[in-house]
Protein backbone atom coordinates (compact mmCIF):
# COMPACT_ATOMS: atom_id res chain seq x y z
CA UNK A 1 0.00 0.00 0.00
CA UNK A 2 1.28 3.50 1.23
CA UNK A 3 4.68 1.92 2.67
CA UNK A 4 5.55 0.64 -0.89
CA UNK A 5 5.38 3.53 -2.53
CA UNK A 6 7.49 5.31 -0.08
CA UNK A 7 4.98 6.83 1.91
CA UNK A 8 3.36 6.42 5.58
CA UNK A 9 -0.04 6.95 7.04
CA UNK A 10 0.26 8.98 10.10
CA UNK A 11 -1.98 10.53 12.54
CA UNK A 12 -2.94 13.79 11.98
CA UNK A 13 -4.81 16.56 14.01
CA UNK A 14 -7.43 18.73 11.34
CA UNK A 15 -9.51 21.24 12.35
CA UNK A 16 -13.17 21.06 11.37
CA UNK A 17 -15.18 24.98 11.64
CA UNK A 18 -18.44 24.92 11.19
CA UNK A 19 -21.27 27.55 11.50
CA UNK A 20 -21.88 25.96 15.34
CA UNK A 21 -17.68 26.81 15.95
CA UNK A 22 -14.49 24.71 15.50
CA UNK A 23 -13.30 21.74 16.88
CA UNK A 24 -10.28 19.53 15.92
CA UNK A 25 -10.64 15.22 15.36
CA UNK A 26 -7.44 12.74 14.48
CA UNK A 27 -7.54 11.31 11.54
CA UNK A 28 -5.22 8.96 9.14
CA UNK A 29 -3.57 10.65 6.11
CA UNK A 30 -0.91 9.42 4.60
CA UNK A 31 2.52 11.26 3.93
CA UNK A 32 5.50 11.07 2.92
CA UNK A 33 8.18 9.16 4.60
CA UNK A 34 10.72 12.06 6.72
CA UNK B 1 -14.92 5.39 -40.24
CA UNK B 2 -14.77 7.02 -37.02
CA UNK B 3 -15.79 10.74 -36.49
CA UNK B 4 -14.59 13.02 -33.69
CA UNK B 5 -17.25 13.76 -31.27
CA UNK B 6 -16.77 14.99 -27.90
CA UNK B 7 -18.84 12.54 -25.31
CA UNK B 8 -19.46 15.39 -22.75
CA UNK B 9 -20.84 17.40 -25.31
CA UNK B 10 -23.12 14.34 -26.50
CA UNK B 11 -24.53 14.42 -22.86
CA UNK B 12 -22.34 11.44 -22.02
CA UNK B 13 -21.65 10.61 -17.97
CA UNK B 14 -19.46 7.89 -16.75
CA UNK B 15 -20.88 7.98 -13.66
CA UNK B 16 -24.86 7.26 -15.26
CA UNK B 17 -22.97 4.85 -17.74
CA UNK B 18 -21.37 2.61 -15.23
CA UNK B 19 -24.52 2.68 -12.75
CA UNK B 20 -27.01 2.11 -15.07
CA UNK B 21 -25.78 -1.06 -16.42
CA UNK B 22 -23.96 -1.96 -13.15
CA UNK B 23 -20.72 -2.28 -14.63
CA UNK B 24 -17.04 -1.55 -12.96
CA UNK B 25 -14.53 0.16 -14.05
CA UNK B 26 -10.45 -0.37 -14.26
CA UNK B 27 -8.63 0.98 -11.47
CA UNK B 28 -5.99 3.96 -11.87
CA UNK B 29 -3.40 1.24 -10.35
CA UNK B 30 -3.65 -0.47 -12.97
CA UNK B 31 -2.21 2.12 -15.39
CA UNK B 32 1.49 2.83 -14.55
CA UNK B 33 1.80 6.01 -16.81
CA UNK B 34 -1.49 7.55 -15.48
CA UNK B 35 -1.24 10.49 -12.92
CA UNK B 36 -1.83 9.75 -9.21
CA UNK B 37 -0.80 6.30 -9.91
CA UNK B 38 1.46 6.44 -7.13
CA UNK B 39 -0.64 7.96 -5.30
CA UNK B 40 -3.79 6.17 -5.78
CA UNK B 41 -2.74 3.18 -3.00
CA UNK B 42 -4.21 6.63 -0.52
CA UNK B 43 -7.82 6.39 -2.02
CA UNK B 44 -10.01 4.12 -0.55
CA UNK B 45 -13.50 3.69 -0.30
CA UNK B 46 -14.73 5.32 3.41
CA UNK B 47 -12.22 7.80 2.87
CA UNK B 48 -13.60 11.72 3.95
CA UNK B 49 -13.55 14.46 2.01
CA UNK B 50 -14.37 17.82 2.47
CA UNK B 51 -16.28 19.09 -1.08
CA UNK B 52 -18.97 21.81 -2.32
CA UNK B 53 -22.08 21.46 -0.78
CA UNK B 54 -24.56 21.75 -3.50
CA UNK B 55 -27.58 20.98 -1.36
CA UNK B 56 -27.29 24.60 0.24
CA UNK B 57 -29.38 28.07 -0.41
CA UNK B 58 -26.30 30.39 0.72
CA UNK B 59 -25.61 33.31 -1.64
CA UNK B 60 -21.94 32.39 -1.02
CA UNK B 61 -19.79 28.82 -1.81
CA UNK B 62 -20.23 26.47 0.91
CA UNK B 63 -18.61 23.20 1.96
CA UNK B 64 -19.56 20.02 3.65
CA UNK B 65 -18.00 16.59 4.33
CA UNK B 66 -18.50 13.53 2.01
CA UNK B 67 -16.87 10.03 2.27
CA UNK B 68 -16.18 8.04 -0.61
CA UNK B 69 -19.05 5.42 -1.46
CA UNK B 70 -17.62 3.57 -4.81
CA UNK B 71 -14.43 4.38 -6.95
CA UNK B 72 -14.30 4.13 -10.56
CA UNK B 73 -11.04 4.83 -11.93
CA UNK B 74 -10.67 8.54 -11.61
CA UNK B 75 -14.82 9.19 -10.44
CA UNK B 76 -16.19 8.69 -7.00
CA UNK B 77 -19.17 8.27 -5.96
CA UNK B 78 -19.96 10.67 -2.95
CA UNK B 79 -21.98 11.11 -0.26
CA UNK B 80 -22.44 13.68 1.76
CA UNK B 81 -22.32 13.01 5.66
CA UNK B 82 -26.05 12.34 7.34
CA UNK B 83 -27.38 11.43 4.85
CA UNK B 84 -26.37 7.54 6.13
CA UNK B 85 -28.04 5.08 4.20
CA UNK B 86 -29.97 6.97 1.55
CA UNK B 87 -28.39 7.58 -1.56
CA UNK B 88 -30.92 10.28 -3.80
CA UNK B 89 -28.34 13.13 -3.19
CA UNK B 90 -25.17 10.50 -4.13
CA UNK B 91 -23.01 12.71 -6.91
CA UNK B 92 -20.22 11.69 -9.15
CA UNK B 93 -16.81 13.64 -9.17
CA UNK B 94 -13.65 13.33 -10.74
CA UNK B 95 -10.46 13.01 -8.23
CA UNK B 96 -8.09 14.71 -10.50
CA UNK B 97 -10.51 17.95 -11.42
CA UNK B 98 -12.96 19.38 -8.95
CA UNK B 99 -12.92 21.20 -5.47
CA UNK B 100 -11.99 18.02 -3.21
CA UNK B 101 -9.99 18.61 -0.94
CA UNK B 102 -8.64 16.99 2.54
CA UNK B 103 -10.51 17.24 5.97
CA UNK B 104 -8.71 20.39 8.01
CA UNK B 105 -8.52 22.81 3.85
CA UNK B 106 -11.77 24.49 5.04
CA UNK B 107 -10.33 25.72 8.26
CA UNK B 108 -7.43 26.47 6.78
CA UNK B 109 -8.43 28.58 3.98
CA UNK B 110 -11.38 29.92 6.33
CA UNK B 111 -14.15 28.38 4.63
CA UNK B 112 -17.03 27.15 6.20
CA UNK B 113 -18.64 23.69 6.86
CA UNK B 114 -22.79 24.09 6.29
CA UNK B 115 -24.93 20.70 6.49
CA UNK B 116 -26.93 20.09 3.16
CA UNK B 117 -30.33 21.45 4.08
CA UNK B 118 -32.07 18.25 3.44
CA UNK B 119 -30.34 16.74 6.77
CA UNK B 120 -29.63 20.03 8.70
CA UNK B 121 -32.49 18.91 10.62
CA UNK B 122 -32.15 15.18 11.03
CA UNK B 123 -29.28 15.70 13.63
CA UNK B 124 -29.09 17.51 16.89
CA UNK B 125 -24.91 17.59 18.01
CA UNK B 126 -23.33 18.01 14.64
CA UNK B 127 -20.40 18.22 16.39
CA UNK B 128 -21.06 15.24 18.24
CA UNK B 129 -22.25 13.76 15.10
CA UNK B 130 -19.04 14.57 13.03
CA UNK B 131 -16.67 13.74 15.85
CA UNK B 132 -17.95 10.27 15.77
CA UNK B 133 -17.66 9.97 11.96
CA UNK B 134 -14.17 11.35 11.35
CA UNK B 135 -12.14 10.08 14.58
CA UNK B 136 -9.83 7.39 13.48
CA UNK B 137 -11.29 7.61 9.82
CA UNK B 138 -9.07 8.29 6.41
CA UNK B 139 -8.35 10.96 4.70
CA UNK B 140 -6.94 12.63 1.29
CA UNK B 141 -2.90 13.39 1.78
CA UNK B 142 -2.66 17.37 1.74
CA UNK B 143 -0.15 17.09 -1.07
CA UNK B 144 -1.84 14.73 -3.08
CA UNK B 145 -3.11 17.59 -5.94
CA UNK B 146 0.70 18.70 -5.76
CA UNK B 147 1.93 14.84 -6.42
CA UNK B 148 -1.09 14.88 -8.89
CA UNK B 149 0.80 18.21 -10.85
CA UNK B 150 3.87 16.77 -10.87
CA UNK B 151 2.33 13.49 -12.79
CA UNK B 152 1.27 15.66 -15.09
CA UNK B 153 4.78 17.58 -16.54
CA UNK B 154 5.98 15.72 -19.53
CA UNK B 155 9.49 16.52 -20.38
CA UNK B 156 8.33 16.80 -24.60
CA UNK B 157 7.13 20.18 -25.31
CA UNK B 158 6.02 21.97 -28.89
CA UNK B 159 9.17 22.24 -31.29
CA UNK B 160 11.26 18.47 -30.68
CA UNK B 161 11.92 16.48 -33.49
CA UNK B 162 11.47 13.03 -33.30
CA UNK B 163 11.83 9.89 -35.60
CA UNK B 164 8.54 7.89 -35.69
CA UNK B 165 6.66 5.09 -37.73
CA UNK B 166 5.32 6.53 -41.07
CA UNK B 167 1.80 5.55 -41.17
CA UNK B 168 1.76 5.82 -44.97
CA UNK B 169 4.38 3.05 -45.19
CA UNK B 170 4.72 0.99 -41.64
CA UNK B 171 7.95 -0.18 -42.50
CA UNK B 172 10.08 3.23 -42.61
CA UNK B 173 10.24 5.87 -40.41
CA UNK B 174 9.55 9.22 -40.90
CA UNK B 175 10.92 12.60 -38.91
CA UNK B 176 8.48 14.60 -37.37
CA UNK B 177 7.98 17.58 -34.72
CA UNK B 178 5.76 17.61 -31.72
CA UNK B 179 3.10 20.11 -32.40
CA UNK B 180 1.19 19.55 -28.95
CA UNK B 181 1.23 17.81 -25.52
CA UNK B 182 -1.69 16.44 -24.11
CA UNK B 183 -1.75 13.97 -20.95
CA UNK B 184 1.85 12.91 -22.24
CA UNK B 185 0.30 12.25 -25.73
CA UNK B 186 1.80 13.89 -28.36
CA UNK B 187 0.71 15.34 -31.76
CA UNK B 188 3.31 15.21 -34.45
CA UNK B 189 3.36 16.89 -38.26
CA UNK B 190 5.63 14.92 -40.27
CA UNK B 191 8.44 17.30 -41.70
CA UNK B 192 8.40 16.48 -44.76
CA UNK B 193 4.32 18.35 -45.25
CA UNK B 194 3.47 15.01 -47.69
CA UNK B 195 -0.39 13.55 -47.40
CA UNK B 196 -2.01 13.56 -43.55
CA UNK B 197 0.99 14.80 -41.75
CA UNK B 198 -0.66 14.67 -38.40
CA UNK B 199 0.07 11.54 -36.04
CA UNK B 200 -0.65 11.31 -32.62
CA UNK B 201 1.08 8.67 -30.03
CA UNK B 202 1.79 8.58 -26.36
CA UNK B 203 5.61 9.77 -25.35
CA UNK B 204 6.55 6.39 -24.11
CA UNK B 205 4.88 4.43 -27.60
CA UNK B 206 7.47 2.47 -29.03
CA UNK B 207 6.34 3.58 -32.60
CA UNK B 208 9.01 7.24 -31.40
CA UNK B 209 12.14 7.51 -30.93
CA UNK B 210 15.20 10.03 -30.66
CA UNK B 211 16.52 11.68 -33.77
CA UNK B 212 19.15 9.21 -35.22
CA UNK B 213 17.93 6.08 -33.97
CA UNK B 214 16.78 4.57 -37.45
CA UNK B 215 20.87 5.87 -38.52
CA UNK B 216 21.76 3.49 -35.56
CA UNK B 217 19.41 0.62 -35.38
CA UNK B 218 19.40 0.11 -39.13
CA UNK B 219 15.77 0.51 -40.02
CA UNK B 220 14.69 2.53 -43.37
CA UNK B 221 13.76 6.19 -42.74
CA UNK B 222 12.00 8.42 -45.42
CA UNK B 223 14.40 10.76 -47.16
CA UNK B 224 13.13 14.14 -47.76
CA UNK B 225 14.56 18.13 -48.85
CA UNK B 226 15.73 19.47 -45.88
CA UNK B 227 14.82 23.31 -46.76
CA UNK B 228 11.24 22.11 -46.82
CA UNK B 229 11.71 21.02 -43.32
CA UNK B 230 9.69 22.18 -39.92
CA UNK B 231 13.22 24.31 -38.82
CA UNK B 232 11.89 26.62 -41.22
CA UNK B 233 7.87 26.94 -40.37
CA UNK B 234 7.17 30.40 -38.74
CA UNK B 235 5.67 28.28 -35.39
CA UNK B 236 8.43 26.03 -34.75
CA UNK B 237 11.13 27.73 -36.33
CA UNK B 238 12.42 29.74 -32.71
CA UNK B 239 11.62 26.30 -30.97
CA UNK B 240 12.85 24.15 -32.80
CA UNK B 241 15.29 21.03 -31.24
CA UNK B 242 16.01 17.46 -31.26
CA UNK B 243 14.88 14.87 -28.32
CA UNK B 244 17.28 13.63 -27.01
CA UNK B 245 17.24 10.06 -26.12
CA UNK B 246 16.84 9.86 -22.52
CA UNK B 247 13.51 11.35 -23.12
CA UNK B 248 12.27 8.02 -24.60
CA UNK B 249 11.29 5.21 -22.77
CA UNK B 250 13.83 2.90 -22.00
CA UNK B 251 13.59 -0.89 -23.95
CA UNK B 252 14.76 -3.88 -22.48
CA UNK B 253 18.48 -4.97 -23.12
CA UNK B 254 18.97 -8.35 -25.25
CA UNK B 255 21.35 -10.62 -24.90
CA UNK B 256 22.06 -12.20 -27.69
CA UNK B 257 24.52 -15.20 -26.40
CA UNK B 258 23.08 -18.55 -27.08
CA UNK B 259 21.07 -17.35 -30.15
CA UNK B 260 18.85 -14.67 -30.63
CA UNK B 261 16.23 -14.03 -33.76
CA UNK B 262 17.16 -15.14 -36.91
CA UNK B 263 16.07 -13.75 -40.52
CA UNK B 264 12.97 -16.80 -41.50
CA UNK B 265 12.14 -17.55 -38.06
CA UNK B 266 8.47 -17.89 -37.71
CA UNK B 267 6.25 -16.85 -34.58
CA UNK B 268 2.88 -15.05 -34.14
CA UNK B 269 2.40 -11.66 -33.96
CA UNK B 270 -0.09 -8.86 -33.87
CA UNK B 271 -1.08 -7.22 -36.69
CA UNK B 272 -0.38 -3.50 -36.84
CA UNK B 273 -2.43 -2.94 -39.20
CA UNK B 274 -5.72 -4.78 -38.01
CA UNK B 275 -4.94 -4.68 -34.35
CA UNK B 276 -7.75 -7.21 -33.49
CA UNK B 277 -5.82 -10.23 -35.00
CA UNK B 278 -2.63 -12.56 -34.13
CA UNK B 279 -1.04 -14.38 -37.71
CA UNK B 280 1.62 -16.36 -38.53
CA UNK B 281 4.42 -13.68 -38.71
CA UNK B 282 8.22 -14.18 -40.09
CA UNK B 283 11.27 -12.11 -38.72
CA UNK B 284 12.22 -10.55 -42.16
CA UNK B 285 15.17 -8.54 -40.22
CA UNK B 286 17.33 -8.38 -37.26
CA UNK B 287 17.99 -4.68 -36.88
CA UNK B 288 20.68 -3.57 -33.90
CA UNK B 289 20.14 -3.08 -30.41
CA UNK B 290 17.42 -5.67 -30.42
CA UNK B 291 14.60 -4.48 -33.17
CA UNK B 292 13.29 -6.73 -36.10
CA UNK B 293 11.02 -6.22 -38.92
CA UNK B 294 8.43 -8.65 -38.67
CA UNK B 295 5.70 -9.20 -41.74
CA UNK B 296 2.27 -10.97 -41.69
CA UNK B 297 2.86 -14.22 -43.38
CA UNK B 298 -0.80 -13.32 -45.42
CA UNK B 299 0.01 -10.10 -46.54
CA UNK B 300 1.43 -9.97 -50.46
CA UNK B 301 2.54 -6.78 -50.29
CA UNK B 302 6.12 -6.38 -52.14
CA UNK B 303 8.88 -4.87 -51.44
CA UNK B 304 8.22 -5.32 -47.41
CA UNK B 305 6.52 -2.22 -47.43
CA UNK B 306 4.31 -4.00 -44.31
CA UNK B 307 6.65 -4.81 -42.26
CA UNK B 308 6.64 -3.65 -39.15
CA UNK B 309 9.26 -3.23 -36.48
CA UNK B 310 9.24 -4.77 -32.86
CA UNK B 311 12.00 -4.96 -30.24
CA UNK B 312 12.42 -8.72 -28.99
CA UNK B 313 10.95 -7.51 -26.00
CA UNK B 314 7.90 -6.91 -27.33
CA UNK B 315 4.58 -8.30 -25.86
CA UNK B 316 3.51 -7.88 -29.05
CA UNK B 317 4.97 -10.92 -30.35
CA UNK B 318 4.74 -14.77 -29.66
CA UNK B 319 6.45 -18.06 -29.76
CA UNK B 320 4.53 -20.05 -32.47
CA UNK B 321 1.51 -21.82 -30.50
CA UNK B 322 0.08 -19.28 -28.31
CA UNK B 323 -3.25 -18.82 -29.64
CA UNK B 324 -4.02 -22.45 -29.98
CA UNK B 325 -2.65 -22.60 -26.62
CA UNK B 326 -5.23 -19.75 -25.26
CA UNK B 327 -7.63 -20.48 -27.43
CA UNK B 328 -7.58 -17.44 -29.59
CA UNK B 329 -8.05 -17.45 -33.46
CA UNK B 330 -4.94 -17.20 -35.56
CA UNK B 331 -4.92 -15.38 -38.71
CA UNK B 332 -3.19 -18.15 -41.15
CA UNK B 333 -1.39 -17.55 -44.54
CA UNK B 334 -2.53 -17.28 -48.01
CA UNK B 335 -3.96 -20.91 -48.87
CA UNK B 336 -4.32 -22.24 -45.32
CA UNK B 337 -7.30 -22.72 -43.76
CA UNK B 338 -8.44 -23.83 -39.89
CA UNK B 339 -8.19 -27.49 -41.08
CA UNK B 340 -5.47 -27.56 -43.40
CA UNK B 341 -3.10 -25.54 -40.84
CA UNK B 342 -0.86 -26.67 -38.44
CA UNK B 343 2.27 -25.10 -37.03
CA UNK B 344 4.27 -28.21 -37.78
CA UNK B 345 2.99 -28.86 -41.24
CA UNK B 346 3.44 -25.06 -41.98
CA UNK B 347 7.41 -25.10 -40.75
CA UNK B 348 7.86 -28.27 -42.99
CA UNK B 349 6.12 -26.67 -45.98
CA UNK B 350 8.12 -23.01 -45.77
CA UNK B 351 11.30 -25.33 -44.47
CA UNK B 352 11.42 -22.79 -41.87
CA UNK B 353 12.02 -23.15 -37.97
CA UNK B 354 10.18 -21.41 -35.35
CA UNK B 355 11.84 -18.92 -33.32
CA UNK B 356 12.56 -20.23 -30.14
CA UNK B 357 10.03 -19.59 -27.10
CA UNK B 358 13.05 -18.65 -24.92
CA UNK B 359 13.52 -15.51 -26.89
CA UNK B 360 10.16 -14.29 -26.02
CA UNK B 361 9.70 -11.56 -23.12
CA UNK B 362 6.50 -14.02 -21.19
CA UNK B 363 6.43 -12.19 -18.05
CA UNK B 364 3.30 -11.46 -16.47
CA UNK B 365 2.79 -8.98 -13.78
CA UNK B 366 -0.05 -8.98 -11.31
CA UNK B 367 -1.89 -5.90 -13.38
CA UNK B 368 -5.24 -6.24 -11.82
CA UNK B 369 -7.52 -6.10 -15.28
CA UNK B 370 -10.58 -8.13 -15.63
CA UNK B 371 -12.95 -8.93 -18.09
CA UNK B 372 -15.90 -6.73 -17.67
CA UNK B 373 -13.86 -3.11 -16.66
CA UNK B 374 -14.35 -0.06 -18.04
CA UNK B 375 -11.71 1.85 -19.53
CA UNK B 376 -10.44 4.76 -22.03
CA UNK B 377 -8.78 3.29 -24.92
CA UNK B 378 -7.29 5.14 -28.14
CA UNK B 379 -8.27 3.45 -31.05
CA UNK B 380 -5.15 2.61 -32.39
CA UNK B 381 -5.84 2.60 -35.97
CA UNK B 382 -7.24 6.34 -35.80
CA UNK B 383 -4.86 7.43 -32.50
CA UNK B 384 -6.18 10.86 -31.99
CA UNK B 385 -9.42 8.69 -30.63
CA UNK B 386 -9.83 7.97 -27.21
CA UNK B 387 -12.83 5.90 -26.73
CA UNK B 388 -15.53 4.72 -24.19
CA UNK B 389 -14.26 0.87 -24.09
CA UNK B 390 -14.18 -2.34 -22.28
CA UNK B 391 -12.03 -5.16 -21.47
CA UNK B 392 -13.17 -8.11 -23.19
CA UNK B 393 -10.68 -10.56 -22.54
CA UNK B 394 -7.48 -11.59 -20.49
CA UNK B 395 -4.96 -13.57 -21.99
CA UNK B 396 -2.15 -13.31 -19.59
CA UNK B 397 -0.83 -9.60 -19.46
CA UNK B 398 -2.83 -9.03 -23.09
CA UNK B 399 -5.86 -7.65 -22.99
CA UNK B 400 -9.20 -7.51 -25.82
CA UNK B 401 -10.17 -4.08 -25.45
CA UNK B 402 -13.71 -3.90 -27.31
CA UNK B 403 -14.76 0.07 -28.48
CA UNK B 404 -18.34 0.32 -26.83
CA UNK B 405 -21.22 0.48 -29.49
CA UNK B 406 -19.24 -0.84 -31.99
CA UNK B 407 -18.90 -4.41 -33.60
CA UNK B 408 -16.69 -6.76 -32.29
CA UNK B 409 -14.89 -6.42 -35.90
CA UNK B 410 -13.33 -3.12 -33.96
CA UNK B 411 -11.83 -4.92 -30.83
CA UNK B 412 -8.32 -4.27 -30.48
CA UNK B 413 -5.68 -6.55 -28.61
CA UNK B 414 -3.17 -4.39 -26.25
CA UNK B 415 -0.97 -4.99 -23.59
CA UNK B 416 -1.84 -4.57 -20.02
CA UNK B 417 1.29 -2.20 -19.33
CA UNK B 418 0.32 0.21 -22.68
CA UNK B 419 0.74 3.66 -22.57
CA UNK B 420 -2.54 3.68 -24.92
CA UNK B 421 -5.12 2.53 -21.64
CA UNK B 422 -6.14 4.99 -19.10
CA UNK B 423 -8.51 5.07 -16.52
CA UNK B 424 -12.09 6.13 -16.52
CA UNK B 425 -12.06 9.82 -15.83
CA UNK B 426 -8.60 10.46 -17.63
CA UNK B 427 -9.88 12.53 -20.90
CA UNK B 428 -11.78 14.63 -18.18
CA UNK B 429 -8.80 15.58 -16.23
CA UNK B 430 -6.19 16.18 -19.34
CA UNK B 431 -8.48 18.02 -21.33
CA UNK B 432 -8.55 15.59 -24.27
CA UNK B 433 -11.34 14.77 -26.14
CA UNK B 434 -13.20 11.78 -25.21
CA UNK B 435 -15.68 9.72 -27.83
CA UNK B 436 -18.98 8.00 -26.69
CA UNK B 437 -20.36 5.09 -27.08
CA UNK B 438 -21.37 4.74 -30.68
CA UNK B 439 -24.95 4.29 -30.05
CA UNK B 440 -27.04 7.27 -29.07
CA UNK B 441 -28.68 5.34 -26.21
CA UNK B 442 -25.76 4.05 -24.63
CA UNK B 443 -23.84 7.04 -24.21
CA UNK B 444 -27.05 9.21 -22.59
Amino acid sequence: GAEASGRKWEQKQVQIKTLEGEFSVTMWASDDKK
Amino acid sequence: TRTGQDAFVMGFDWGNYLRERNHRAAPVSCFKHAPLFDQWEDVGVGMKVEVINNDAVLPSKVYWIAYIVKLAGYKALLRYEGFEGDTSHDFWCNLGTVDIHPIGWCAVNSKLLVPPQTVHQRIRDWKAFLTKRLVGAKTLPVDFYIKMADSMKYPFRQGMRVEVVDKAQLSRTRTAVVDAVIGGRLRLLYEDGQGDTEFWCHMWSPLVHFVGWSKRTGHEIKKFEKKKDMANHPTFRKIYCDAVPYLFKKVRSVYTEGGFFEEGMKLEAIDPLNLGSICVATVHKVLLDGYLMVGMDYSETPGGADWFCYHASSHAIFPVGFCERNKIDLTLPKNYDKTSFSWPKYLEDTASKPAPSRLFNMDCPSHGFEAGMKLEAVDLMEPRLICVATVRRVVSRLLRVHFDGWDEEFDQWVDCESSDIYPVGWCEITGYQLQPPVSADEST
